[in-house]
Protein backbone atom coordinates (compact mmCIF):
# COMPACT_ATOMS: atom_id res chain seq x y z
CA UNK A 1 0.00 0.00 0.00
CA UNK A 2 2.71 2.19 0.82
CA UNK A 3 4.42 1.56 -2.51
CA UNK A 4 1.52 2.69 -4.68
CA UNK A 5 -0.15 5.44 -2.04
CA UNK A 6 -1.91 7.77 -4.58
CA UNK A 7 -1.11 10.30 -2.15
CA UNK A 8 2.49 9.93 -3.11
CA UNK A 9 4.12 13.19 -4.67
CA UNK A 10 6.81 10.81 -6.57
CA UNK A 11 7.70 6.99 -6.44
CA UNK A 12 8.85 6.12 -3.35
CA UNK A 13 11.68 3.69 -3.51
CA UNK A 14 12.53 2.96 0.02
CA UNK A 15 8.86 1.00 -0.14
CA UNK A 16 9.52 -0.37 -3.50
CA UNK A 17 12.73 -1.79 -2.34
CA UNK A 18 11.24 -2.53 0.92
CA UNK A 19 8.25 -5.05 -1.03
CA UNK A 20 10.97 -6.64 -2.99
CA UNK A 21 12.92 -7.38 -0.13
CA UNK A 22 10.18 -8.85 1.78
CA UNK A 23 9.06 -11.36 -1.40
CA UNK A 24 12.45 -12.47 -1.41
CA UNK A 25 12.13 -13.40 2.14
CA UNK A 26 9.47 -14.99 2.28
CA UNK A 27 8.51 -18.72 1.03
CA UNK A 28 5.34 -17.94 -0.97
CA UNK A 29 6.08 -13.79 -1.27
CA UNK A 30 5.86 -13.94 -5.14
CA UNK A 31 2.18 -15.96 -5.16
CA UNK A 32 1.33 -13.01 -2.91
CA UNK A 33 3.13 -10.01 -4.45
CA UNK A 34 1.64 -10.75 -8.08
CA UNK A 35 -2.07 -11.15 -6.38
CA UNK A 36 -1.61 -7.72 -4.99
CA UNK A 37 0.10 -6.11 -7.83
CA UNK A 38 -2.56 -7.24 -9.94
CA UNK A 39 -5.24 -5.21 -7.66
CA UNK A 40 -3.51 -2.25 -7.69
CA UNK A 41 -2.33 -2.15 -11.59
CA UNK A 42 -6.22 -2.41 -12.43
CA UNK A 43 -6.95 1.01 -9.91
CA UNK A 44 -9.08 3.64 -11.72
CA UNK A 45 -6.74 6.22 -10.18
CA UNK A 46 -3.71 6.36 -12.68
CA UNK A 47 -1.22 7.18 -10.25
CA UNK A 48 -1.93 4.20 -8.11
CA UNK A 49 -2.02 1.98 -11.26
CA UNK A 50 1.31 3.92 -12.80
CA UNK A 51 3.40 2.78 -9.47
CA UNK A 52 2.21 -0.79 -9.22
CA UNK A 53 3.58 -1.13 -12.35
CA UNK A 54 7.16 0.69 -11.30
CA UNK A 55 6.94 -1.84 -8.32
CA UNK A 56 6.03 -5.13 -10.62
CA UNK A 57 9.25 -3.80 -12.76
CA UNK A 58 11.41 -3.43 -10.17
CA UNK A 59 10.06 -7.25 -8.44
CA UNK A 60 11.07 -8.52 -12.17
CA UNK A 61 14.72 -6.70 -11.92
CA UNK A 62 15.58 -7.87 -8.24
CA UNK A 63 13.23 -10.87 -7.47
CA UNK A 64 14.52 -13.61 -9.16
CA UNK A 65 13.09 -16.44 -11.01
CA UNK A 66 11.05 -17.62 -8.63
CA UNK A 67 9.25 -14.20 -9.10
CA UNK A 68 9.79 -14.81 -13.12
CA UNK A 69 7.89 -18.22 -12.93
CA UNK A 70 4.59 -16.22 -11.08
CA UNK A 71 4.73 -13.59 -13.44
CA UNK A 72 4.72 -16.11 -16.23
CA UNK A 73 1.50 -18.24 -15.51
CA UNK A 74 -1.98 -17.25 -17.30
CA UNK A 75 -2.96 -16.70 -13.75
CA UNK A 76 -1.23 -13.37 -13.50
CA UNK A 77 -1.08 -12.52 -17.21
CA UNK A 78 -4.88 -12.84 -18.17
CA UNK A 79 -4.98 -10.07 -15.03
CA UNK A 80 -2.50 -7.49 -17.20
CA UNK A 81 -4.88 -8.60 -20.15
CA UNK A 82 -7.93 -7.75 -18.45
CA UNK A 83 -6.13 -3.92 -18.31
CA UNK A 84 -5.93 -3.88 -22.35
CA UNK A 85 -8.36 -5.38 -23.63
CA UNK A 86 -11.69 -3.53 -24.30
CA UNK A 87 -13.58 -6.46 -23.56
CA UNK A 88 -12.46 -6.45 -19.64
CA UNK A 89 -11.05 -3.29 -17.98
CA UNK A 90 -9.33 -1.55 -21.47
CA UNK A 91 -11.98 1.01 -21.32
CA UNK A 92 -11.81 2.27 -18.25
CA UNK A 93 -7.86 2.21 -17.86
CA UNK A 94 -5.73 5.10 -18.93
CA UNK A 95 -3.76 5.10 -22.25
CA UNK A 96 -0.63 5.89 -19.83
CA UNK A 97 -1.45 2.19 -18.06
CA UNK A 98 -2.35 0.48 -21.24
CA UNK A 99 0.66 1.14 -22.94
CA UNK A 100 3.00 1.00 -19.98
CA UNK A 101 1.42 -3.26 -19.60
CA UNK A 102 2.09 -3.51 -23.28
CA UNK A 103 5.63 -2.38 -22.86
CA UNK A 104 6.40 -4.28 -20.04
CA UNK A 105 5.02 -7.49 -21.80
CA UNK A 106 7.23 -6.64 -24.85
CA UNK A 107 10.16 -6.31 -22.71
CA UNK A 108 9.68 -9.86 -21.25
CA UNK A 109 9.18 -11.40 -24.61
CA UNK A 110 12.80 -10.24 -24.92
CA UNK A 111 14.70 -10.89 -21.73
CA UNK A 112 12.83 -13.89 -20.24
CA UNK A 113 12.77 -15.93 -23.87
CA UNK A 114 12.27 -18.86 -21.43
CA UNK A 115 8.58 -17.89 -19.70
CA UNK A 116 6.54 -19.09 -22.86
CA UNK A 117 3.39 -18.11 -22.05
CA UNK A 118 4.54 -14.74 -21.81
CA UNK A 119 5.03 -14.49 -25.64
CA UNK A 120 1.26 -16.58 -25.81
CA UNK A 121 -0.13 -13.54 -24.23
CA UNK A 122 2.17 -10.75 -25.77
CA UNK A 123 1.00 -12.29 -29.58
CA UNK A 124 -2.65 -13.24 -28.94
CA UNK A 125 -2.76 -9.81 -28.05
CA UNK A 126 -1.33 -8.91 -31.27
CA UNK A 127 -3.48 -11.42 -33.06
CA UNK A 128 -6.45 -9.76 -31.71
CA UNK A 129 -4.92 -6.15 -32.60
CA UNK A 130 -4.66 -5.17 -29.29
CA UNK A 131 -1.47 -4.77 -29.74
CA UNK A 132 -0.88 -2.42 -32.96
CA UNK A 133 2.90 -1.21 -32.66
CA UNK B 1 -4.42 -21.48 -0.58
CA UNK B 2 -1.48 -21.53 -2.58
CA UNK B 3 1.71 -23.14 -1.85
CA UNK B 4 5.47 -22.92 -2.76
CA UNK B 5 5.35 -25.77 -5.13
CA UNK B 6 2.24 -25.26 -6.65
CA UNK B 7 2.70 -24.81 -10.49
CA UNK B 8 -1.15 -24.93 -11.41
CA UNK B 9 -2.59 -22.44 -13.59
CA UNK B 10 -5.52 -21.32 -15.78
CA UNK B 11 -5.98 -20.83 -19.14
CA UNK B 12 -5.19 -18.11 -21.51
CA UNK B 13 -8.17 -15.31 -21.35
CA UNK B 14 -9.44 -14.64 -25.24
CA UNK B 15 -10.05 -10.98 -25.88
Amino acid sequence: DKATNPSNRQEDWEYIIGFCDQINKELEGPQIAVRLLAHKIQSPQEWEAVQALTVLEACMKNCGRRFHNEVGKFRFLNELIKVVSPKYLGDRISEKVKTKVIELLYSWTVALPEESKIKDAYYMLKRQGIVMF
Amino acid sequence: TVSFHDDSDEDLLNV
